[in-house]
């Protein structure tokens, strides 16, 4: 599903080049359920924004089914974005003057979804996530964890085949935050989706067909669940 | 040093009343380590912000060291929470334009600092939770819970006597979380120094006094350390 080849990302400040990824080459299968771990600054958001498409290497490839995705126009990536990625940030990202329902009905927009079933999907989705009575709160009136919520209702609705859940439940207590886990786990093993997670939560090892550490932008080491 | 009494918090959107929170009294002492733990929504953020000064309650009093705060005017609040209290905000609420040393030294211009204290002051306690190569990085330029821990130093350099920790480890790894609990508890033990966490993370129990449990807006109940 996802493929990297030497994937690279240097930040230079003045004499100081911060190596954000230092050359990852992975390849994550159709279906798989991925959890990649490591400490704080140690690039995994980095990964996902390259694998997302949302910034581009300093070297290096990335493959969304087997499509170089610097080989895409501006548009092509955006449409691919849309129809295949559904991208939980760890800063949320939601639009401040939009409701959660408008904030989820956004991505379906740009699709070309009709009203009727936008409004029923976002619904639907806000309700498994335990926001159906935040529907008409924003981000501003919601609690921390509803809008990292929110931001996964948002990346689900267009039924995508790739989710990348950037620690999508950092701000969850740990009984919401199973329930999180369990949606991306019924997604995964019931409509095959590509579940790659950034995360710090311990929880996710038990659902994780592989777990990949990072360090310092390269890849540590790779453990299977059996191994763990 | 802080108490509340009958502390609630109502938000009125059209037919519904949201109550955030909805009735706590609670004594908390000198010196304690305490966390406020319970489902996301539940209304840590709120008493946060009831405690902090940073908002009004609907019904209630809050007294910081004895003087119930809405007898305060705007200037004796704000020197008060400048001098006093630390807030390490659940969305890090850094200013974007401003590198992690000029995020860090902010509260101790307003406090009157020297600015060769303040530099020094500043990239002691950036160094101190791991910041010390990111002194001149936007929080743009920044890792989620790299901007957490700037967060972090900054609610700290002004030798508060209280501070609030909303999620202080939401985004960080076992490891780093572990030395930020490390570094408030030693704030605790060896300066006297008032912990209030809002939390998720369980890794706060082995170090708490007390624990509060809130549910809808409510206390639900109070552990000790030797119950839990
Ligand atoms: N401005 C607002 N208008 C309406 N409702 C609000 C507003 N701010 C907060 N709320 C609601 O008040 C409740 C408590 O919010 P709060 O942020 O205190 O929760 P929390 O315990 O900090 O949650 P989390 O663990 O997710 O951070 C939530 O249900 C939230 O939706
Ligand atoms: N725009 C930038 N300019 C300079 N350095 C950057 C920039 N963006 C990220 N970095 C650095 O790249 C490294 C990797 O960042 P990244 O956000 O990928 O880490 P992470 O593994 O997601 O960390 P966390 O667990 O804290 O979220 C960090 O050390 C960070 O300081
Ligand atoms: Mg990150
Ligand atoms: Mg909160």
């Amino acid at each position: 599903a996802v493929e990297t080849e030497d994937l690279a990302k240097y930040y230079v400040m003045g004499p100081v080049t911060v190596r954000a990824l230092d050359g990852v080459s992975v390849k994550i299968r159709r279906s798989e359920y991925l959890s990649i771990m490591g400490p704080s600054g140690s690039g995994k958001t980095t990964f996902f924004n390259m694998v997302g498409g949302l910034d581009r290497p300093t070297r290096g490839k990335v493959f969304i089914d087997e499509v170089d995705i610097a080989s895409l126009d501006a548009y092509e990536l955006a449409w691919l974005r849309a129809k295949k990625i559904g991208y939980i940030f760890q800063t949320f990202n939601l639009i401040p003057v939009l409701t959660a329902m408008e904030n989820v009905t956004l991505p379906m927009v740009f699709t070309g979804v009709e009203r009727e079933e936008r409004l029923r999907r976002a619904r639907e989705m806000l309700t498994r996530v335990g926001l159906g009575e935040r529907l008409d709160h924003k981000p501003g009136e919601l609690s921390g964890g509803q809008q990292q919520r929110v931001a996964i209702a948002r990346a689900l609705v267009n039924d995508p085949v790739i989710v990348l859940a950037d620690e999508p439940t950092g701000n969850l207590d740990l009984h919401t935050g199973l329930e999180i886990i369990n949606l991306l786990k019924t997604l995964n093993t019931e409509k095959k989706v590509t579940i790659i997670n950034a995360t710090h939560d311990l929880k996710m090892i038990d659902v994780s067909d592989r777990i990949f550490w990072l360090r310092d932008g390269k890849i540590e080491r790779i453990e299977t669940r059996a191994e763990v």
